[in-house]
């Protein structure tokens, strides 16, 4: 006979860390590193912070050149955390205050945990944090309980914060491969740099080495907002949500309440085509009323597009200073498309092309992914991204001689859903709205640069007589 | 301030689903279809009873070309379930019987779930499940409450089992797009009739038309036996729960007991090389010690292999006739490499080539990929397989002209657990040990291929004198 278990998600990411992007230590060096900052970053912009992100990794046990335990300690100057919630945000998974509409870099509710996780796992030791919202100071000792997903609080102090200090501190250990992680980290951090260079961006190597990213600006991206759900984001779980929670007592508010953008005169137009009375009570809909309605938010086409107030883009003039100050080229081209969305998400594709300069000679199209502002370093060829520049742009047509013309293309896509395909957001599914984005925005840079490599082509020749 | 929320693991892959495969109305039909196959698969597998597994899709509401209402209805003789578990094991996200060291298709204990969870929040519809081990019949009408977790029974009943009948019946409704899944549902059905060619598979679909692939043999493979953890793929996490629950009184028969092919010489020695005494009583370790023995366990070179025991594959035998009832080539050559392992993990790598005949005529190396005998038809670009098929064979080298000679790869990996990269089961990361024995694997394939063609060249050059 079998034998039925039921396990906890922090037990199923346990078994599975690899899908979350903690595999080796090499990997899991780099995962637990990039989720803390992401994790720091989102926690100043919330709070309107210029970013002041410490990230010191120190080997404390075994050597440099194998797979070894280091401790990691990262700092930042974010919003902090309340105290009751310290213990589950990194010590349970999927807990978190990303489960929102609006464009952040985390949101699964699992990163930093795993990266905590992954360190008890291999090393045994629990995790120091420290955090304070502008109160006191809080400070904690955990573990994590996988088969449970529950903290497990060692110690919990607090002491009176002197000069208002804010923000968070966790130091904890692992195993690791630095030697072998290093190139991505550093990687990391200068990439991140290009799309935050309102951050100050420290970071300590194990061999005591320092490289800082200093900010070029204070000057702080406008914060996304969250909004409600898009009436084709809509889905029967969704509204009967909604309905169950809901103190509207009839149809019209339900509609002008809980929905993105639809206001009195849209909602009446909507429910007379979907044969709803205004006046109905949401909670009198029956089953059948419910599948209904969803199919005709679905299909009714007179609700507005998504704003993206609840996004939070780079904006050309960023993109293009990102890429002159890393990658000093001879000719840059950017492109920030106008807002699109797909199944009720907006999002916006932005778009950048350099030639030349200390673009990377690799024979072949530099590619540059960033997603929320997130480096997406690993699996570039199975992004959409790559699908794009590799598969479905004719390079000569733009004068564009792969092997020989050194090119970067830099894709950055800002949403309040990437549609990652893993829970390690390493790579981009190709939805084909957003496909149709970055494909567009890559031909009109790329023609940019065909119209730059003309006339150079043709100064060239010049010379050469 | 921030809000904080804590998600179920349901209400976690109902926000993000995709990344199960249940993407969109074409997808999700297609993931339902595998997942629940794989579930009827396995438990005939498990049970040792050649399967007869019937698949309906009928349309309910809607019209054949926009997504529409569908129901799906799969019938099995597997295994069964006990009446306890039915509403757990579908109507519960990580709960299974698969969470196990022995080759199945199932692994994650949610695949079947989730196909029921995407029936209900597109139809708001509940599940019929009809289940027997031989005694009596049960039928439970089922919904999934998301935000817990848990299965809400609408309706139980049980009947005497007159004829002994022992299987289980699944019906539900999603909303799905039945022409477009339909290449790859038909794909799906036929190459799951290579790989498993003991198995009746009847598919019936929206416009009646009957698809039937008759088995070849009743000749069951040798059923997968669970295995004890390998040393070298524990960590930890892993260790602390055995020492937690275990009866052992001494390290001795901790080591013989818990592990995998570890008698009592080989823990003698490994004890010896870890400096812990074979008296010592487990539950006295302290946390440092149980990180040492950790480390010791993964660098002590005298554990034995892991024993293909717990796998089950599909021997060359069952590969080549599979190849040529599928393609019926000109020439076939397959090789079963020898088990290996990664991270404690075993696995064979079984691998076969074909040239023309009916293999497709794509321009390009045709690849079919098959893991636990289940066929992986999406994201192959980004499989571990296409890596070394299309990035590090030089089939120059073996007399294939690229576009000019119709080749198929056939590769299959069986494995206590196959490192898919997603929670979709779509494909393979590169693991360098997978990799490895890919590899080799094709190039020796291959190398017989060219023999054939360099004959065949011959022979032609001489026929045009
Ligand atoms: N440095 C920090 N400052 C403030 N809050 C933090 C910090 N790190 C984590 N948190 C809080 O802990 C929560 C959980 O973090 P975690 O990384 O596990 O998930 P997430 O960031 O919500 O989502 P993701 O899995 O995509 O990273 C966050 O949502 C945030 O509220
Ligand atoms: N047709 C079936 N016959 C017998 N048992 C079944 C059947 N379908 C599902 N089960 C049981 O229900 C459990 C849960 O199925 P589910 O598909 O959700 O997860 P899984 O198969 O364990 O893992 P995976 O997510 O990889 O598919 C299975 O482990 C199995 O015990
Ligand atoms: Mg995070
Ligand atoms: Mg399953």
């Amino acid at each position: 006979a079998e034998e039925f278990l039921e396990i906890s998600v922090a037990d199923f990411f346990y078994r599975n860390r690899e899908i979350a992007g903690f595999s080796n230590p090499t990997r899991a060096m780099y995962s637990a590193i990039r989720e803390l900052v992401e994790n720091s970053l989102d926690a100043c912009e919330l709070y309107g912070a210029p970013p002041d992100i410490y990230t010191r990794v120190t080997l404390v046990e075994g050597a440099l050149d194998t797979p070894s335990i280091y401790e990691i300690k990262i700092a930042d100057n974010g919003s902090g955390m309340p105290p009751q919630h310290i213990p589950y945000a990194l010590g349970q998974v999927l807990y978190g205050s990303k489960y929102k509409l609006r464009q952040t870099r985390g949101t699964f509710g699992l990163g930093g945990t795993m990266a905590i996780l992954y360190g008890q796992i291999t090393t045994n030791r629990p995790v120091r944090i420290l955090s304070s919202t502008g109160d006191d100071i809080w400070e904690y000792e955990l573990m994590i309980d996988i088969q449970r997903n529950k903290p497990i609080v060692l110690d919990e102090r607090v002491r009176k914060n002197g000069d208002g200090w804010r923000g968070t501190v966790i130091e904890f250990t692992l195993e690791g491969d630095y030697p072998r992680a290093m190139p991505k980290v550093l990687e990391y951090f200068r990439q991140t740099a290009i799309v935050a260079p309102y951050a100050n961006i420290t970071f300590v190597d194990p061999r005591g080495r320092l490289f800082r990213f200093e900010r070029a600006t204070t000057a702080m991206p406008q914060p996304a907002r969250e909004i409600l759900p898009h009436p084709y984001g809509v889905d029967v779980e969704t509204l009967r949500r909604i309905i169950s929670a809901t103190k509207c007592r009839d149809m019209l508010s339900l509609m002008t309440t809980h929905f993105h953008r639809v206001g009195e005169k849209t909602a009446r137009k909507f429910l007379e085509y979907a044969g709803i009375s205004p006046d109905r009570d949401p909670k009198t809909l029956s089953q059948d009323e419910i599948v209904a309605l969803t199919s005709s938010m679905k299909s009714f086409e007179v609700f507005l597009p998504p704003d993206p107030s609840c996004l939070s883009p780079l904006g050309e003039e960023l993109l293009r200073a990102g890429i002159e100050k890393e990658l000093s080229p001879e000719f840059v081209a950017v492109k920030a498309r106008r807002p699109s969305s797909y199944s009720g998400h907006p999002f916006i594709v932005e778009v950048g092309i350099a030639y030349g300069g200390s673009v990377p000679k690799t024979g072949s199209i530099v590619l540059y992914r960033f997603a929320n502002r997130i480096p997406l370093l690993y699996d570039e060829t199975s992004d959409v991204s790559w699908k794009v520049v590799y598969n479905m742009i004719n390079w000569r047509h733009y004068k564009v001689r792969i092997g020989e013309d050194p090119v970067a293309v830099i894709v950055h896509i800002c949403s309040t859903k990437i549609p990652y395909k893993t829970v390690g957001k390493e790579f981009i599914a190709d939805i084909p709205e957003v496909e149709h984005e970055i494909l567009n925005g890559v031909r009109e840079v790329a023609r940019k640069l065909s119209m730059f490599l003309s006339r150079k082509r043709v100064i060239e020749r010049e010379q050469r007589r």
